[in-house]
């Protein structure tokens, strides 16, 4: 099982971001908006950031950051959460995934 | 003078971006979707990228892209030129600079 997948797994939600990103930054910042912890890994400074960039790619998200996984699933990148944000699905989604109680 | 100075006040709108940024993008987007034709130097694609990364750091553009320039002045980053743009202007500013005619 490759890195991403093992990653994205392990927890709610898991957010494949670099640390020098805007975008990355509004993404993350609207999951601690909604009380939900978010899982970071910032591939621009983690050993195996290269790899992981690779592998995300081979999943289609092109271009890579921020990939967003909920309960194991991906999600999308910035265009796919606003739209789950808007739409209000988001919020069921972080519930189904245990990352939200009320 | 140093290359930002005098890159900057050669076109009446100058962008400094990088090519993978999606907020720098959104950016030139704004500026195309009202009919004005930035010029832009993207700092990762220009030799002289790193060069001109500093002397925009020294300006006081930390972190740096996307720096927008109009009429030769410094208007900011992303965050100044949306708040000029809702406020109105921004307009104003493109029409001072000849880059609006109408
Ligand atoms: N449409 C995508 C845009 C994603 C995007 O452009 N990401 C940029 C950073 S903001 C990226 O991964 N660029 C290539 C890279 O940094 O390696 C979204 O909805 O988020
Ligand atoms: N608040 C700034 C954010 C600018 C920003 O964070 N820029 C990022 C890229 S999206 C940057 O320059 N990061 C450092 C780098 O790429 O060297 C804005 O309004 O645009
Ligand atoms: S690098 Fe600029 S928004 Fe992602």
């Amino acid at each position: 099982m490759d890195r991403i997948a093992k990653l994205s797994s392990q927890r709610a939600v898991v957010i494949f971001s670099k640390s020098s990103c805007s975008m990355c930054y509004a993404i993350k910042r609207l999951f601690y908006d909604q009380g939900v912890s978010p899982t970071i890994h910032e591939l621009d400074e983690d050993s195996r950031g290269k790899e992981m960039e690779w592998a995300l790619m081979k999943l289609g998200c092109s271009p890579t950051v921020p990939a967003v996984f909920i309960g194991g699933k991906f999600v999308g990148s910035a265009n796919m959460v606003m739209t789950h944000q808007l739409n209000g699905s988001l919020k069921m989604m972080l519930k189904e995934a245990g990352a939200l109680w009320l």
